[in-house]
């Protein structure tokens, strides 16, 4: 089903959920 | 899920009319609509309906290239071959583009301008925010915030594109690979809280201890 | 006295039948209804205030026609003539909206809006009006100061169904739903459903028009944007650099946007409301109801 295969597609390239400089500081 | 459902409709009705037809002049021009559509982002159904796939050889085969490189390509991609490729009209440059966005967005979440204004072909930074904002971000295809002193554009969520057979490997990687890291990250929490209910116990133990001794204490005083 | 307020009656009608607005409501405003001689009812009172009140705002007069409702507010609280009372929330939004308090005004025509009943006494009310008013609503809360005030007023005109099917709803809706920047093609078509005085001319040499669009897209492009450079922001917002700072500035000084300005570097930075760790949460649910949604669709394909 390809819907679905891009939907999933989409889901993955969201991770990781936050990749800035201000989320590292705080996340440390 | 949004943009599928946008699509889903479009897709259907793509893929019917293709397989209502084949004359290949008419499955050119389906094509071309397709292409051509604002709202249509997909197009690996239409591509797998058998009257689209025979164009292949014929005189309009230029025409099934074109899909597939809508499928799976990019602006460069057609730069590279626009010889063997039909001339694009102004939509369907522009979906081009919007798809060559995605596709970068598939392996960075952080796009620097400069690789953006080379793959788009944009020469300044105001033109490469408009189309950004006015035909990613508000055709609901991708969001992220826009960094000027970065010069970089940090995406937060892109629609998936038409999938290729040899992706599929990476993504079930990806997916396994999550997975793992969940299931230990689980094994991580249920070990704390087994340490914690230990603590908690030997410390209500000692307690009870202490105070016991503390009564012993005072009786013999 | 009893003469003069007749006499008075009488010339302020002519007047009326003639179109002089103002002349009308000189004529009226000589009477006298602090009389010590005479007693003259709170209702008759509230009549000539309110009437008074229509007749200068016929002719835009908001300074002339406040004077006249402010008398009348001492006296609304205690009326029960319904059709007067309606006809004060009339003029009290009307003057609202001449002297561009317009979220406000907006609060009043929506209330307006919102009469349940078309008959009151022997007024019947147009549904015509009620939606005029609704549009009304809308129109000054687009115009209104960009800010949560704003947004949260416009979010509760978006979700009314009757504003869908106002004229004005496109614009509604991408001011409100998809809190777009707002090309002049669209502020343009605006414009055309506009009063003179939402378009009148402010000492900083911007339309009232143009200081609330390009509030707006401030706090648009504050949406999209983390940081960016003043230039780039005037470019934008199709304003001067300098202006776009000082505009920035005072929104962020009133506290109706989030932000900070760099004047070394000549770059704002656009901080959002919820600080990263939040802001992290909140892509994890996000995640969390993608996810959901792809199991909810292979569910339903049988998958």
């Amino acid at each position: 089903d390809n819907s679905l295969l891009r939907q999933v597609l989409s889901l993955l390239r969201r991770l990781p959920t936050i990749e800035s400089e201000k989320f590292q500081d705080e996340f440390l | 899920m949004e943009m599928e459902k946008r699509q889903a409709d479009l897709i259907e009705q793509f893929t019917q009319q293709a397989e209502a037809t084949s004359d290949p002049r008419a499955l050119a021009s389906i094509i071309s609509d397709a292409t051509c559509h604002p709202s249509l982002f997909a197009f690996s159904e239409i591509l797998s309906v058998p009257n689209i796939s025979k164009l292949d050889g014929t005189q309009v085969s230029s025409s099934l290239d074109l899909l597939h490189l809508f499928a799976y390509g990019t602006w460069n991609d057609y730069k590279s071959s626009a010889g063997h490729l039909p001339s694009l009209l102004p939509n369907q440059a522009k979906k081009l583009k919007q798809l060559s966005v995605l596709t970068l967005a598939e392996t960075n979440k952080v796009l620097p301008y400069d690789k953006l204004m080379e793959e788009l072909d944009v020469s300044n930074v105001r033109e490469l925010e408009d189309f950004l904002i006015n035909e990613c971000m508000y055709s609901g295809i991708v969001r992220g915030k826009l960094d000027q002193l970065r010069r970089c554009f940090e995406v937060q969520f892109a629609a998936g594109r038409d999938i290729r057979p040899e992706q599929l490997n990476s993504m079930i990687q990806a997916l396994s690979s999550w997975l793992t890291t969940s299931d230990h990250m689980l094994q991580s929490i249920q070990e704390k809280i087994k340490w914690a209910d230990t603590m908690s116990e030997a410390s209500r133990k000692h307690k009870k201890e202490v105070e016991d001794r503390v009564e012993e204490v005072k009786k013999t005083l | 006295e009893e003469q003069v307020l007749i006499i008075r009656e009488k010339l302020a009608e002519l007047y009326e039948s003639e179109q002089e607005w103002s002349q009308a409501a000189k004529m009226l405003s000589g009477i006298d209804l602090d009389s010590g001689i005479r007693m003259l009812d709170d209702a008759y009172k509230l009549s000539k205030c309110v009437h008074i009140a229509r007749l200068y705002l016929e002719d835009d007069d908001a300074v002339s026609a406040e004077a006249f409702i402010n008398k009348a507010s001492f006296l609304v609280t205690t009326s029960q003539h319904e059709v007067l009372n309606l006809q004060y929330k009339v003029c009290y939004a009307r003057i609202l909206d001449l002297k561009r308090k317009f979220l406000e005004a907006a609060l009043r025509y929506y209330d307006i809006s919102q009469i349940e009943k078309l008959q009151i006494g022997d007024e019947e009310i147009d549904e015509d009006a009620l939606e005029q008013a609704l549009s009304a609503a809308v129109t000054c809360t687009i115009l209104a100061a960009a800010g949560p005030q704003r947004s949260r007023v416009l979010a509760t005109l978006y979700k009314d169904e009757r504003c869908s099917k106002l004229k004005i709803y496109p614009i509604l809706q991408k001011v409100v739903y998809l809190e777009r920047i707002l090309r002049k093609p669209e502020i343009d078509a605006f414009s055309e459903e506009l009063k003179p005085h939402q378009k009148a001319l402010l000492p900083d040499n911007f339309t009232v028009l143009d200081r609330a669009m390009i509030e707006h897209n401030l706090l648009s492009a504050s949406k999209l944007y983390t940081n960016i450079s003043f230039e780039e922001l005037g470019a934008l917002l199709g304003i001067p650099p300098q202006k776009a700072e000082k505009i920035a500035s005072r929104m962020i000084y009133e506290d109706r946007m989030r932000g900070s300005i760099d004047q070394v570097e000549a770059i704002i930075h656009f901080e959002d409301d919820t600080e990263e760790l939040q802001q992290w949460d909140q892509q994890i649910a996000g995640l969390c109801q993608a996810l959901n949604d792809i199991l909810d669709c292979m569910t339903s394909k049988g998958v």
